[in-house]
């Protein structure tokens, strides 16, 4: 049975998909079988995977209103160990098309319990990239999840978000999803040499103390010009800041997963 | 009556509520009478004109619900001419709420309706901050604004959602306000020392055209350390890179507004 992450915040700009993208890239170059699921309508996870928009003919709408399985919407990358579960714009509608069905927070939970039972597809990791707002879509991603992952900002307007963020994870747990755990908090866009980088992770670390993933995701330019050449950042650019930052978190996730 | 301006972008983290407060800012600082209103859960916006979360007592929320007016809601900042009409987490619930009412896209509309008929409050500009995504909230922001106005980030993915975004102002335009302008686009968080920001914005000018401001607004770290201190970036560091954009930002909407 895969590890189910969701990345998610409802800040937008954060670093979900980059995140999402990155680390899923790097676990799977350390020999983990990883399958990113992209559950944004947007679709940026999809795009910086190489997965143009003609391309996906079955996508994770499918799964969620049940015409899909989870085998029939993956699609192989490039990259040895990583596939993608590509999103659809018609996720965007999802909120209404679900609305009066009983089951509405649990359809990917369900869409995984059917993959299971049909025998499943070898993945060690799934990684789920989830759009900016705490609506059906990213409720069904925590229903689904083991753990969620929370890329923070280092910015003013993130922290602000985060009580929000976790009232609905507890609420998620409380009554929809019991094993759901906060697998980390990890600090993205950090620039030592601005002082609000270094106020902010202080003040995170003073509230979530050892949730937050010792790592921090530097501010580098070549992270944000690899989704443009379809490429995560480590196939883009190995050896920049970003790629190694996203090595080393991809290291201290298995290093805290074991410890579980 | 007003002149109602919603700054909207799917896309999270491109400077909507940046833009709101400090365009917002710089109109009043020229004499116009300027209501920035709050339609995100997140509350951010209220949040960075200094509008604690415990003092928002009667919101966008009760407003979009028709359970208070306008002039209710309305708040005054410690800014000559800027007034807030601060945003609730409830917000977040409106999708749920409104899904089977009829007049759901009408709601905020009917309240603007129902302010002028009561003669109104003294305003020129209203500027609607709207949250990450097309949802009832935003397709509210659309219907009763005059325009829209588009910040955007100059990023790759920043890119990729404004192909989306044009179909729901059409979707909008077609069905509930047919008199919906696009305002402009206004390239944001722009960095003359990457490669990336120049072909974001050449980009964008070539399926724009006169449709993109002259005007770009620098990446500039006081810009982000304002919010901290409950002040628009006008009052924080009025002679920072980012005051002096915001403020040739709002010259340039009033020379576009005159020339309609
Ligand atoms: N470490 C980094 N250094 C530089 N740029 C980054 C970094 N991480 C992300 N970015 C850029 O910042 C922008 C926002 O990141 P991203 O799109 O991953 O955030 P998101 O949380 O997924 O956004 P949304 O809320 O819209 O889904 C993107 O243009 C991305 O390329
Ligand atoms: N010109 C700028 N220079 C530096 N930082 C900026 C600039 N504009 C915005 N920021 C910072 O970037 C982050 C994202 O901006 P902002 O929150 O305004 O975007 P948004 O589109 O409103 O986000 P959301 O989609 O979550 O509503 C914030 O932390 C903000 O302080
Ligand atoms: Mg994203
Ligand atoms: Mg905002």
């Amino acid at each position: 049975k895969p590890r189910i992450i969701a990345i998610a915040n409802q800040k937008g700009g954060v670093g979900k998909t980059t995140t999402a993208i990155n680390l899923g890239t790097a676990l799977a170059a350390i020999g983990q079988k990883v399958l990113v699921l992209d559950m944004d309508a947007q679709g940026n996870a999809s795009t910086g995977l190489g997965v143009d928009s003609l391309s996906r003919k079955v996508t994770s709408y499918e799964v969620m209103m049940g015409e899909a399985t989870i085998k029939e919407a993956i699609t192989k990358t490039k990259i040895p160990n990583l596939m993608v579960l590509p999103s659809s714009v018609d996720l965007a509608g999802a909120e209404i098309e679900l609305a009066n069905v009983s089951n509405r927070a649990f359809r990917l939970k369900e869409a995984f319990v059917r993959n299971e039972q049909s025998g499943g597809v070898d993945i060690d990791y799934v990684i789920i990239d989830c759009p900016p707002s705490l609506n059906v879509v990213t409720i069904n991603a925590l229903t689904a999840a083991n753990s969620i992952l929370v890329p923070l900002q280092c910015e003013f307007f993130a922290l602000e978000g985060l009580s929000q963020l976790m009232r609905t994870v507890n609420l998620v747990k409380g009554s929809l999803n019991p094993d759901l755990e906060i697998q980390g908090v990890v600090l993205t866009m950090y620039d030592n040499r601005n002082k609000l980088s270094e106020q902010v992770a202080a003040d995170v670390r003073g509230h979530f103390g050892d949730k937050v993933y010792t790592t921090m995701i530097p501010r580098n330019v070549r992270v944000s010009e690899a989704p443009s050449h379809g490429k995560p950042v480590l196939i883009y650019d190995y050896n920049c800041q970003g790629s190694r930052a996203y090595i080393r978190l991809a290291g201290e996730l298995i290093q805290r997963e074991r410890l579980k």
